[in-house]
């Protein structure tokens, strides 16, 4: 998988860019019947996916591998839900209704009432409807996702120090990048970072959803996806 | 760690998370 690489000044940025994981299509079972449980763990199966190519995506943020293991593991803890929605923001911008978790698995809002997520759906389109107003472009989208993680205020944070000069240059790039590439929005990085506390929203309730679903006995969940529901609450 | 057993592994592996 290659990616068309924009000529962008901040080395930060253009790794960030570089190490886009490709996009995953879901695989529902082939022989299940359609139903709500089937589109839930259609749903299940691709964010367990997606979080094995997250941590392997987290490795390749600049700053990230100079962290100890057990800041990588508190941040990733902490913050995995977050980049994993913003995942399916930036997937969802160009509709105007819905939820793009993968090219092939688009839930509109009935779909996710059905299966439990409406609470989780209400949020994530009010996020996706900033992202749109502001037009976010994916150089910013990549910042703040990495951000996200940075910033996911785990709390058994072993060398709180270098976490904070992680955040920086993580923040020093999105205002590179900004000055650089939109010069006369001077209030767009706090326009960017003032939508994270929505972030945060919808992946508390992300996880309450999921965590109730799992407890429900509803939908069977892969190991690695029910080890990170169980650091969150 | 003990309780995180798959997220440990997967940071310790030198290689892509991809497994």
């Amino acid at each position: 998988y290659t990616h068309p690489v924009k000529s962008i000044h901040n080395k930060v940025i253009s790794q960030l860019l570089a190490s886009e994981p490709a996009p995953l299509r879901a695989s529902p079972d082939p022989v299940t019947p359609d139903s709500d449980l089937k589109t839930l763990m259609t749903l299940c199966d691709l964010l367990n996916r997606e979080l094995l190519v997250m941590i392997s995506w987290a490795k390749h943020i600049p700053g990230f591998s100079s962290l100890s293991l057990v800041d990588q593991m508190a941040l990733l803890q902490s913050g995995w839900m977050e980049a994993l929605l913003l995942c399916v923001v930036w997937r969802s911008l160009a509709s105007t209704q819905g939820l793009e978790f993968a090219e092939n698995l688009h839930l509109n809002e009935p779909q996710c009432k059905n299966a439990g997520l409406l609470e989780l759906y209400t949020p994530l389109r009010l996020l996706i409807d900033k992202y749109q107003q502001l037009n976010i472009s994916h150089e910013e989208a990549v910042a703040l996702r990495a951000m996200a993680l940075a910033n996911s205020d785990a709390e058994h944070v072993e060398n709180g120090d270098s976490v904070l000069r992680f955040q920086d240059g993580l923040h020093e790039a999105l205002q590179d990048y900004e000055v650089n590439e939109r010069a006369a929005e001077t209030h767009r990085v706090g326009k960017l970072l003032m939508t994270l506390p929505l972030l945060r929203q919808s992946s508390h309730r992300a996880v309450q959803c999921f965590r109730r679903l799992h407890i429900q006995h509803l939908v069977p969940m892969h190991k690695l996806f029910l080890e990170m529901l169980d650091t969150k609450i | 760690t003990e309780r995180h057993k798959i997220l440990h592994r997967l940071l310790q592996d030198s290689s892509p998370a991809d497994g």
